[in-house]
């Protein structure tokens, strides 16, 4: 299975209007000016596939991802994060060729995960992405500015990193 | 519990080697235990020689530590695969040849996994199959555009 | 004691929002001191709000980060000016249209100082007045080689 | 005055043959590959304008400032730096138009100065180009990271670098 689009709404520097773009199978390359917004649709993946850490999303708390009007724009009410997973190969154990996973938070902090519409919990999503995706522990997503503390890394942490995978 | 660990460790320690020749054609880099005969009474060094060099001990230029962190990284990608990665500019401090070899090996993985790659260089762009742009508009917002590559230049 | 720091300060400080909006044309950047009353009693906190955006606090991406980091190391050295800056590698993270506004801003001072300046992106090697390129060969042996720029590209 | 030409023997890189290049009064850019020597010439700079510290130059100890030999080569008997000042404009407050200054430092760690091939003490140098250049704690020399360094620094020691240039 692959992610063949992303729908963001009041996710951080994504406005009000809900948008959606079609994802490559294979190689996808985002571009565009600093500031502009693409380490935001890295946090949007983060968010949608369980993040746990606002921090890791480079937000104080899960409140501050939500659209905060930007330059004389209304504040977004929640955001809200949909993945549209083509399981033509049914390595998702659902059954149906396309798997939507959606995550949505309100200013409260109040968070709904949902399964091809219907309500689901934080694990279900965990335990559905697990044996094709993101262990959480692992290494598939490279933040920006992870490289750099990589190459500072001292050699009993770069060995802890071993131990954690055995 | 320490076969467990040098089972692990040997696997990486092979995958590491190989993509580090791979990034760094002519060059020889390994992993290696402090401490071979208690692994966890020691720290993992990693000993590269790039292209060209001879062995040389903490004398790696900038550009050399980040594509051996990258041969590190990727390393442990291998041992613990997923379909989908996301790698946000891992390519600062990179010249061109490096730059193209770093994206000819993207490439070649995200034939088996969806790759999803945030990046400023011209030469990581070129090997993707679609380009997202993002920019943002005076209210604040960013605004997404979508262009499907592959075909276009071949 | 108080009074030369606020003088120091205060000179720094205009020199940073200076450069900053030569960087950054339409945004706006400043200095705060934590605490006025006592400048020694708290931190120096940088605000910045690059162009075409409303005031973001602590949610500035990475390369306007490096910008803005950019800002305050040039203001220092616009208090205490000297004859040679070295520069090595200072954009990294940077985008095109950033590198360009870097490259004419150290243009700009290379017409009253002399300086050097290391770097790995075209746009910043286009205003240079010489080119210095550095190869190692199989021996391990780094050769240079000299360029006259200036006159050329004009 | 500024800098119209750098030799280099045996420093870092740059073997055992003397190489000797003329530096623009405005601006110089030095490119090439990764690992290629570029960061060695900045090092080679901060030798021959008195640098203290092996560690801020990437070396353990002055002797690994040596040539080490590369790939077969013979290992240098000493690293030496010369900058050749043009003086035309009289800043520089000896009585002559071309200023060179030398460093070299051999095996032992032992450092010889030169003013136009008279032996000098690093004082001397210093205060030479105090008025023109290098004042030590300044910020003209910015090394690769450096940036990188100030843009993580917390607000105290960012207030400290005021502190300092006071
Ligand atoms: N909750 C929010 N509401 C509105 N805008 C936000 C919010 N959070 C972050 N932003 C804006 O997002 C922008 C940063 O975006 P991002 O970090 O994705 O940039 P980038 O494209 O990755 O840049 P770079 O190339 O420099 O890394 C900032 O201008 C910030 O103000
Ligand atoms: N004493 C020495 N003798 C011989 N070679 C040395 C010595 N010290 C360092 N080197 C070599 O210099 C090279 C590093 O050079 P340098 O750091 O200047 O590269 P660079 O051009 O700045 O690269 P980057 O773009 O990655 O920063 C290494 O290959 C190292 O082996
Ligand atoms: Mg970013
Ligand atoms: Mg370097």
């Amino acid at each position: 299975a692959y992610v063949s689009r992303i729908e963001l709404r009041g996710f951080k520097s994504f406005g009000n209007l809900k948008v959606s773009f079609p994802l490559s199978r294979g190689l996808t390359a985002i571009v565009g000016p600093n500031g502009s917004g693409k380490s935001n649709v890295v946090d949007a993946l983060c968010f949608v596939l369980g993040g746990m850490s606002a921090k890791t999303m480079r937000a104080e708390r899960f409140s501050d991802l939500l659209f905060n009007g930007g330059n004389g724009q209304r504040p977004a009410p929640f955001a809200e994060v949909s993945l549209h997973f083509d399981n033509g190969d049914n390595t998702l154990p659902i059954n149906s060729t396309t798997v939507v996973i959606s995550r949505r938070v309100d200013r409260s902090g109040k968070c709904v995960y949902r399964i091809n519409k219907r309500r689901a919990s934080r694990q279900e999503i965990v335990d559905l992405l697990a044996r094709s995706m993101s262990s959480p522990g692992g290494y598939n997503f490279i933040m920006q500015g992870d490289v750099d503390r990589f190459i500072k890394m001292n050699p009993i942490d770069r060995r802890v990193i071993i131990d954690d995978l055995v | 519990k320490k076969s467990v660990f040098m089972q692990t460790f040997n696997e990486i320690s092979r995958y590491f080697s190989e993509i580090f020749s791979e990034l760094s054609p002519g060059g020889m880099g390994r992993l290696v235990l402090e401490n071979e005969e208690n692994p966890f009474d020691g720290g993992l060094e990693i000993e590269a020689k790039p292209t060209g060099k001879s062995t040389q001990v903490g004398a790696l230029s900038g550009g050399e530590k980040a594509l051996t962190a990258l041969a590190f990284i990727f390393a442990l990608q291998r041992f613990r695969p997923t379909a989908l990665y996301v790698l946000d500019e891992i390519d600062a401090h990179l010249d061109d040849r490096n730059l193209r070899r770093v994206a000819e090996l993207i490439r070649r993985s995200s034939r088996e996994s969806q790759v999803i790659l945030v990046t400023l260089h011209d030469s990581m762009m070129s090997v993707a199959d679609r380009l997202f742009g993002v920019t943002m508009d005076k209210s604040g917002v960013s605004n997404l555009f979508s262009v499907e590559l592959a075909g276009l230049a071949g």
